[in-house]
């Protein structure tokens, strides 16, 4: 070999040009197909991109965790233990046991059941005057204008608006919108009922009524009759109309985080109706600031409950995202929903996660500015 | 855990928090 390595004469000679070319055009083919395949990236799929902790974390098995962690803090405990052990718990936490409605400690069986408790009745005032209230207790994590379609997580990292309401392949925000909405349209004469009153959906989300023009016509005789059949249809235009994104509008988001000792029901921020209800079963990564900063997605990859519908300016939605320690997400209205369930099969590979998504309609459910809607549940 | 709003609203629409502002049910998070 080594002979041989030696004594062969090195004989340089030119490529033919053929050869060479065919050469250049291979690597540009394979440079545009992995530019092609980045931008027809699945929305379904969501990349785990950030410093190696986040990989690290990324592999242990958190939805197991997070049922375990359920498991374990559903066990009743001894009466004995529930005063000193809630106590300990709130003073780490921060609870404040003065504004529960049960505030005999020993009622509580087991650390879920204290984590998802109520409040005393008025304890948490609504502003009737502001447009939108905070639906749980928390901090206020980010918030701003909705830039294109993309969502700010922090500054400088952001994620696709499309993939965290889950649009299907290259439809944009507002067909997303258009879709939700044309999908269910309720009849403007349907009545809705809350807590035992009955409402029109109109009154609900605030239309004024009293502005819709009234069509006239002449009859057979000349007199001037109210027409009712165009009345009918400019009243169905006037609601797609409604439907639609307006003039002159913006899309707004607002981020808020609830630590482990916050109130965990949630309540509707203001008069709405809930058209469709989404459910995304995917990770059950933590949401805390730090985490948020660290990992890019991070709320397209978590395991989440998105429902959109309408309020009086528009499209409106309410997404709970869940985390390891709730990985539980309730909704008052929609009993049929059951979140971080070990059916839920995720696919891994090539650090993408693939999540599996579930629509169901929900027929207009209206909800009143303060209505309790839901929480979150220890595991 | 974590809740998201989005939504449409006129370009006025003014949030009344601050980033980190510890906010309670019911409490404005923003008018027109």
């Amino acid at each position: 070999v080594r002979k041989a390595w030696e004594d062969t004469p090195i004989k340089w000679s030119p490529i033919p040009i053929g050869l060479g070319l065919a050469f250049i055009a291979f690597l540009q083919y394979s440079k545009i197909m992995k530019r092609e395949s980045e931008k027809d990236h699945d929305p379904s799929k969501a990349l785990i991109v950030g410093p190696w902790h986040v990989h690290v974390i990324s592999e242990l098995p958190l939805k197991t965790i997070s049922r375990l962690w359920g498991a374990f803090n559903s066990i009743t405990l001894p009466v004995w233990f529930r005063v000193p052990g809630f106590k300990l718990y709130s003073w780490i936490f921060g609870c404040n046991l003065e504004e529960m409605k049960d505030p005999d400690l020993t009622h509580y069986k087991n650390l879920s059941e204290f984590f998802y408790r109520e409040l005393k009745d008025g304890a948490r005032p609504i502003n009737f005057d502001a447009a939108l209230v905070s639906p749980s207790d928390g901090r206020v994590f980010h918030f701003g204008l909705v830039d294109g379609s993309r969502v700010e997580q922090i500054k400088g990292m952001s994620y696709s608006l499309n993939q965290f309401l889950g649009s299907q392949k290259a439809s944009e925000t507002a067909e997303i919108i258009k879709a939700t909405h044309s999908a269910n349209i309720v009849d403007e004469e349907e009545f809705a009922e809350v807590n035992g009153i009955s409402y029109t959906l109109d009154s609900l989300l605030g239309y004024d009524k009293e502005s819709t023009i009234e069509h006239k016509k002449q009859d057979s005789q000349g007199n001037i009759v109210p027409d009712i059949e165009a009345d009918q249809k400019s009243k169905k235009s006037d609601y797609r109309d409604e439907l639609q994104m307006r003039p002159g509008n913006a899309l707004f988001f607002c981020v808020i985080y609830l630590a482990p000792g916050d109130y965990h029901r949630f309540h509707s921020p203001t008069n709405w109706v809930a058209e469709t209800r989404r459910h995304f079963s995917g990770e059950l990564y933590s949401v805390s600031p730090w985490m948020v900063k660290q990992l890019q997605d991070l709320f397209v990859l978590n395991e989440r409950v998105v429902l959109l519908g309408r309020w009086r300016h528009g499209f409106f939605s309410m997404v709970p995202v869940g985390a390891t320690n709730v990985g539980s997400i309730v909704l008052n209205f929609d009993k049929e929903l059951r979140t971080n369930r070990r059916e839920d099969v995720h696919h891994r590979g090539q650090g993408e996660l693939v999540y599996s998504g579930a629509s169901r309609l929900l027929n207009g459910q209206p909800l009143q500015v303060g209505e309790e809607m839901g929480g979150f549940k220890l595991g | 855990s974590t809740v998201v709003l989005v939504f449409e609203a006129p370009e006025n629409f003014q949030f009344t928090i601050e980033p980190g502002q510890y906010v309670k049910m019911g409490q404005p998070l923003g008018v027109i």
